[in-house]
């Protein structure tokens, strides 16, 4: 019943959006912990976590799927433990 | 299913909400009933009941607000987030919070069902946080579904009944 507009590629706009979302909703900071010491983007680790969470691929990169699904309407408390 | 945590629910089985504005979206009516109806989808599994309160503090206090509406989590215009609510706690604690940049409907699928939105927020005024299963009313993603024929999913059932236990009519 929602429409979303097919998404065929990944803009600069995206990246911003994307960022925002895992702020908001996965708790993205800036704090370099230890997986950041270990080479591990914490965006990167941050997108592994929200694909795990609404069971899509699992690459760490921002695709389109994961766009998507970022770009769907939502409840505004953040996902997993975050929420806690 | 998740919760906020086990020490996160209400002691009290009997809970006040309030309605503190309407959205010029949908008639009073049909606020006060799409509330009402997605209070119930709870009520129906768990000992909880809702009373209805016209002053004063309630225990939900409910509201349609946009972009910054005072508690610091400023809603975002048009689609993204449609509303937000607060674990079970006092104060703002339980408050559920709807964003009027929304078209919020009765039941058609022109706009975002208000029953649907509301049922999904009382969720987490009751408790429970975000599930990762897609049929479930606390998935956090919208979904339309038909609030005539609405049943509550058995993921959320068994989230809900975990905090509070079974339905009693006692």
């Amino acid at each position: 019943a929602v429409y979303c507009e097919p998404v065929s590629e990944v803009t600069v706009q995206d990246e911003g959006f994307a960022e925002s979302y895992l702020k908001k909703f996965f708790n993205l900071t800036e704090e370099r912990g230890p997986s950041s010491r270990r080479g591990i983007s914490p965006v990167k680790k941050k997108l592994s976590e929200m694909q795990r969470f609404y069971g899509l691929q699992i690459t760490g990169a921002l695709d389109t799927d994961t766009i998507a699904m970022m770009k769907k309407p939502r409840c505004g408390v953040p996902d997993g433990n975050i929420a806690r | 299913f998740s919760t906020f945590g086990s020490n996160l629910k209400w002691e009290e089985k009997s809970l006040t909400y309030r309605i503190e504005n309407y959205t010029p979206d949908m008639s009073t009516s049909e606020v006060n009933d799409s509330i009402e109806k997605a209070l119930e989808v709870w009520a129906k599994v768990t000992p909880l009941r809702f009373t209805r309160v016209y002053t004063g503090t309630a225990d939900i206090m409910i509201s349609f607000g946009r972009q910054s509406h005072g508690d610091y989590y400023p809603f975002d215009g048009r689609d993204g987030t449609l509303a937000h609510a607060f674990a079970p706690a006092p104060g703002i604690g339980g408050d559920a919070h709807f964003d009027d940049d929304e078209t919020f409907t009765f039941r058609s699928n022109a706009g975002y069902v208000l029953f649907m939105v509301a049922a999904h927020e009382f969720g987490h005024s009751l408790g429970l946080s975000h599930s990762d299963d897609p049929g479930a009313l606390m998935y956090p993603v919208y979904t339309y579904r038909n609030p005539d024929t609405f049943v509550l999913p058995r993921d959320d059932v068994n989230g809900i009944q975990s905090l509070y236990g079974y339905y009693s009519t006692v």
